[in-house]
């Protein structure tokens, strides 16, 4: 999973 | 999300609106870096093949697909529809001197080996210094146009306020992530002495002008 580090930000 | 981020998100916006604007309806793009436009479309295009990998929500999506869809706009404007306009003589800052440096560092220090993470982190390396070449313009013409400093005001506070919301999330939900804050610090340092010009003087409603 390419997420894992919470990139919610834009 | 918190009013920091929100608002960071909306000012961000606001400054991508203003300078499609500015062009569209001047038909004109002088006084503006072609290359700092190609650099904000290659750090949205970057950033966000997330789009294609993991949903976060509608905001998310939709606010990624017009950052993306404006940023290339902005560029066709530059470079095509109103190119005889396009001030390149004094748009000479060398990119390969941020992107080259920035792709390095992007993979020595990331937070995982993998093709989008490092993609990830050269955008945000990027993005803070992408600015550059239009600084750099205004440093060597001397003056700006009164509507080019409300759209890097808008984007300079962007940033400030992303630093605000990190302050927000590290204290209410414990996340932190170093890349991005260190990353977002220069950015915002690099638009201060655009800051101090811009409330000393636009604000006064004289227009920016350099001494020379």
């Amino acid at each position: 999973e390419y997420n894992v580090y919470g990139h919610d930000e834009l | 999300m918190n009013v920091f981020r929100l608002t960071g998100d909306l000012s961000h916006l606001a400054a991508i609106i203003i300078l499609l604007l500015k062009i569209w309806k001047s038909r004109s793009c002088a006084g503006i870096s072609g290359k700092s436009q190609i650099l904000f479309a290659l750090v949205f295009t970057t950033r966000y093949l997330d789009l294609l990998t993991s949903f976060i929500s509608l905001y998310n999506t939709s606010m990624k697909i017009i950052y993306v869809g404006c940023a290339y706009a902005t560029v066709y404007l530059i470079y095509a529809k109103f190119r005889a306009t396009y001030d390149g003589n004094h748009d000479t800052f060398r990119v390969e001197f941020l992107v080259v440096p920035v792709g390095g560092l992007a993979f020595l220090v990331n937070h995982d080996f993998s093709p989008l993470e490092i993609l990830w982190t050269f955008s945000i390396y990027l993005e803070s210094v992408a600015i550059l070449p239009q600084l750099f313009m205004i440093s060597k013409t001397g003056e700006a146009e009164t509507i080019t400093t409300h759209y890097l005001f808008c984007l300079g506070v962007y940033r400030a306020l992303y630093l605000f919301n990190w302050i927000w999330r590290f204290y209410f939900e414990g996340f932190f992530d170093m890349i991005a804050i260190v990353a977002g610090v220069v950015q915002t340092i690099l638009y201060c002495d655009f800051f101090y010009l811009y409330i000393t003087k636009v604000l006064k409603g004289k227009k920016l002008s350099l001494p020379a």
